[in-house]
């Protein structure tokens, strides 16, 4: 509780920060392997000439996610948190120094890839967006509350699997909606692209909204 | 630190009350819906003649994977942590007290879906599998080494997926004997049924080597 509280503490500095930079942060969330990284890989084509972006990423180890958003040409820090299952926002801090957050007007925070305790961890966004596949069950929204009532957005990915799963999709929703009422819910594929525009355009609207 | 060696006393308990109970304890770790609880329901149909199986099923929230296990006709006791991202070796030893281990020689802890810090969360298990699924992409190994590094098997789950992914099986064997060149490797469908009589072979005779 005590470090939750000097978490967060840390995590609104990191917010100010960002406003005074006028930069509109966004945590992305999600199991290990749910798309995230795939998804911003996507969403760059369709923001590309609407926002500027940069991207912190989390992980345990290695740098091959900032490898892959590197190729997209946006400006990339890469964390490694060792074995710390969630980013913090102090780790937030450290890392903004080293972007060009003042010709910056949005920046992704990809998450260490984990359902449960980065739900807890505020890091300064703005906006937070969950990343759940259609190949993780339809009950993880049941299983998992935390992490889908703080959330803004639920992105339920790998639509193009549907046919090969027995994802309940009304379920899912349900379960969100029961949890979470104003919960937006978008259903991609980031291997196809199918739906990632309409979530391209939630996110422009959202930081045009906030300014 | 003090954290885990307090918890790592509290397993060395546990492991001796299953030593002098004769039940062999396995802790099934893996990410959200890698098919942990998948696994067991599949395996059940292979062991049931050669084990008296028992489960602690460990989640978030809910009583939904203990439900299916009773469906076994297996001895099942739900641990709900609230929040907490992995399961400690206290919970195990209140949840042991209800379980018959007396009339069980073979006992699964079924972990919070989690691919970090469960690794390092004895609970007085023997044995150590963790589920990854084909779909979860192929450089979750090299991405979460202490889980695969600590672990005595990788089962990759959902081959019958494979068509579909882009999953590259070399890769996640060659990181994976790299990290802990002596780890056991199943390639498993839980849906059909594909590979899950491999590993009920290897756990009853894991089971019959220790006793
Ligand atoms: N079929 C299909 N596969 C996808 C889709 N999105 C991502 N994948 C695959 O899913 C795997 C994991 O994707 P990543 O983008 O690495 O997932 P992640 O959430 O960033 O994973 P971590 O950062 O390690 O937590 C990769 O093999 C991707 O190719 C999709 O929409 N459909
Ligand atoms: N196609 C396919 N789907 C599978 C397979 N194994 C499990 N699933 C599906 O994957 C989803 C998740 O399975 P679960 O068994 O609930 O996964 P879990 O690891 O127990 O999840 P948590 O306990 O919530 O962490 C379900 O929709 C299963 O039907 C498989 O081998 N192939
Ligand atoms: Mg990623
Ligand atoms: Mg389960
Ligand atoms: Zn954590
Ligand atoms: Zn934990």
């Amino acid at each position: 509780q005590d470090i939750l509280k000097a978490n967060d503490s840390i995590a609104e500095q990191n917010l100010a920060a960002f406003d005074e930079a006028g930069v509109y942060t966004v945590n992305v969330l999600g199991s290990p392997g749910s798309g995230k990284t795939t998804l911003l890989e996507k969403l760059a084509e369709k923001l590309n000439n609407r926002v500027k972006a940069a991207v912190i990423e989390g992980d345990l180890a290695t740098s091959k996610d900032a490898e892959r958003i590197e190729k997209l040409g946006w400006p990339t820090i890469q964390i490694n948190t060792g074995g710390g299952c969630h980013l913090e926002a102090n780790m937030v801090s450290s890392a903004m120094k080293n972007l060009p957050l003042d010709t910056s007007n949005l920046l992704f925070i990809e998450n260490v890839g984990n359902l449960v305790c980065t739900a807890s961890h505020k890091l300064g966004e703005r906006l937070r967006i969950v990343v759940l596949s259609a190949t993780e069950g339809d009950d993880k929204v049941s299983k998992y509350p935390p992490m889908f009532q703080k959330t803004n957005a639920l992105i339920m990915n790998k639509a193009d699997l549907l046919p090969y799963t027995d994802f309940d999709v009304d379920r899912m929703e349900e379960d969100a909606r029961r949890l979470n009422p104003d919960v937006e819910i978008f259903k991609v594929s980031a291997r196809t692209g199918e739906g990632i525009a309409e979530v391209a355009d939630w996110l422009v609207a959202k930081r045009e909204t906030w300014f």
